[in-house]
């Protein structure tokens, strides 16, 4: 089989500004994608490489950039999945953490569990010693934008894409 | 959401997806990210599929796992690909999107939303876009 890396940035109402940083984030993350799975042969640690460029790209909705829950804050959630015996690893509810993709791995490969969230979830982020990054790493500006039209607009229309200039929200 | 599917030479497969959500959400709801099966799946006897769009749809319609049944079935990656993203929009009529890539390397790529960002690497070319039926491709 030829090898294949294929990523998305996420389907929704992107605006126009949005467009060429989109297309420029996913192209360098399945480039880096595949230089990691030509090198190791490996897809998990080519899946992995791969998110972990768009969780630090402030254009994409996860990692870096994240849009904001009701109050403000940010919830990351993430899931890994290996074809060969059906495992996986997965988070939710997810806080102060750079690349919640790699978190979901080590739930998989270091715990007898499959899922972690909440409280359990920031033990065994504690005991792995993950570094942690803070809200002023994970919160944009135009997240906090997006936020204050959502409310303004009476909370309707759940959005998963900001533009990239303020008041383009997805 | 972001997401990767990716099979390597021997047909292994694997999924990642990682999202902040939906803006707003509530404090506590989980959405479709992290549930197998609707976020995210992968079956070296199948393929491997990711999954971006209105999560609350995406759970309720299993949208991974049904795209991986499908081409169970003998339906190439792209025809279950798109078979389950439109079904999925016309059943709860919410709009998503998904990859997918097939153990022998077979591409997916379907979504019933104004726009899904994508790319993918093979054989010395990197095909990319963005838009309803775009597909650009660029030798490396």
């Amino acid at each position: 089989v030829s090898p294949v890396i294929l990523v998305h940035g996420g389907a929704g109402d992107i605006p126009d500004s949005a467009v060429q940083e989109k297309i420029d984030g996913v192209k360098q993350s399945a480039l880096v994608g595949y230089k990691v799975l030509c090198e190791t042969g490996l897809v998990l640690n080519a899946i992995e490489a791969s998110i972990n460029i768009m969780e630090d790209l402030e254009g994409f909705n996860a990692g870096r950039g994240s849009v904001l829950t009701l109050t403000g804050e940010v919830e990351m959630e993430a899931l890994i999945t290996e074809g060969k015996d059906l495992k996986a690893g997965a988070i939710t509810l997810a806080k102060n953490i750079r690349y919640p993709i790699s978190v979901a791995r080590k739930v998989m490969e270091k715990t007898p569990h499959t899922f972690l969230g909440g409280a359990g979830l920031e033990d065994f982020i504690k005991k792995e010693n993950i570094p942690r990054v803070g809200d002023d790493w994970l919160i944009t500006d135009r997240a906090k934008y997006a936020l204050e039209k959502f409310i303004e607009q009476g909370g309707r229309d759940a959005v998963t894409e900001i533009g990239k200039r303020p008041g383009d929200v997805g | 959401t972001v997401g990767s599917v990716a099979v390597d030479s021997s047909g292994h497969v694997g999924s990642g997806t990682s999202t902040g959500g939906i803006c707003g959400k509530y404090k506590g709801r989980i959405g479709d990210t992290p549930q197998l099966g609707s976020g995210g799946y992968s079956d070296d006897k199948v393929g491997a599929v990711s999954t971006t769009g209105y999560g609350e749809a995406i759970m309720r319609y299993n949208l991974a796992h049904r795209i991986l049944s499908k081409m169970d079935t003998g339906i190439n990656a792209q025809e279950a690909t798109k078979w389950a993203v439109e079904g999925m929009t016309e059943r709860i009529k919410k709009t998503a999107g998904a990859i997918t890539v097939s153990n022998s390397g077979e591409i997916g790529i379907s979504f019933t939303s104004k726009r899904m960002s994508w790319a993918y690497v093979k054989d010395g070319e990197i095909h990319f876009g963005i838009e309803q039926g775009q597909h650009e491709v660029e030798k490396l």
